[in-house]
């Protein structure tokens, strides 16, 4: 197969080695997310405009109908931690090690925390998990009436606020996370898992992994 | 819904699909 846009090796401006070092990925699945990071870069290079790297982000991950949400904005805050509004390889590839299967738990835990400590105060308060749960339920085109909602989330913070302060800290997020498996199902990709595969979804890598594992 | 509490539900939001990346 000939490839008419190769993604080679020295084309990745990081180093693979030194963030194989540092992530759960290997080498060779560096060079995989590094062709999936173009696809996602590209148009907004070519656009020249800063704000449209946020905007391809939101596009790809959360579709054309779910741009403008409370969680596309949170989730790529928290892969953009240099705060320039850009998304950098570098970046990428450490937030996405962290939704690997391999990953430790208690990194899945602390980035689901800030996921929903939108405020960054370090603990979550009532009115947050209200506004959360009324954009998860937008988002998933659920209707649930007022009082539903507070009462879910009376029962959440009866179970979640252990220390009956009116807020869920992180050591309390810590516990429900662990007694609820469940809360982080979204924290991991299975996808990750078969990068090595990645040649499926991109052909165009076929020929230009220069790495074995 | 009214089982679940309010985390479970917000995680089982179509919001949070990263897995999205990965389509092609």
């Amino acid at each position: 197969m000939m490839c008419c846009n190769p993604v080679n090796k020295r084309d990745c401006p990081n180093n693979p080695e030194s963030l194989a070092a540092t992530t759960v990925f290997s080498v060779n699945e560096i060079e995989a997310l590094y062709v999936l990071f173009k696809q996602i870069d590209r148009g907004a290079v070519e656009d020249g405009k800063i704000n449209k790297v946020r905007e391809k982000f939101k596009l790809k991950v959360f579709g054309p109908n779910k741009g403008g949400t409370l969680f596309a904005d949170r989730v790529f805050d928290l892969f953009d931690t240099k705060h320039a509004q850009a998304l950098g390889f570098e970046e990428f590839v450490r937030a996405l090690s962290i939704f690997h299967p391999d990953a430790p738990i208690d990194d899945k835990i602390d980035f689901s925390f800030q996921l929903y400590d939108i405020k960054n105060q370090g603990f979550i308060e009532r009115e947050e998990l209200k506004q959360m749960m009324e954009a998860a339920l937008a988002e998933s085109d659920l209707n649930l009436k007022d009082d539903v909602i507070e009462t879910i989330i009376d029962k959440t913070f009866e179970e979640a606020d252990t220390k009956k302060d009116g807020k869920i800290d992180f050591e309390e997020w810590h516990a429900l996370a662990n007694a609820h498996p469940c809360l982080l199902k979204n924290m991991t990709l299975a996808n990750l898992r078969t990068l090595k595969n990645i040649t499926v979804t991109f052909p165009e890598f076929v020929f230009h992994s220069q790495v074995k594992d | 819904p009214e089982a679940l509490n309010a985390f479970e539900l917000i995680s089982m939001s179509a919001g949070l699909n990263l897995g999205n990346l990965f389509d092609s």
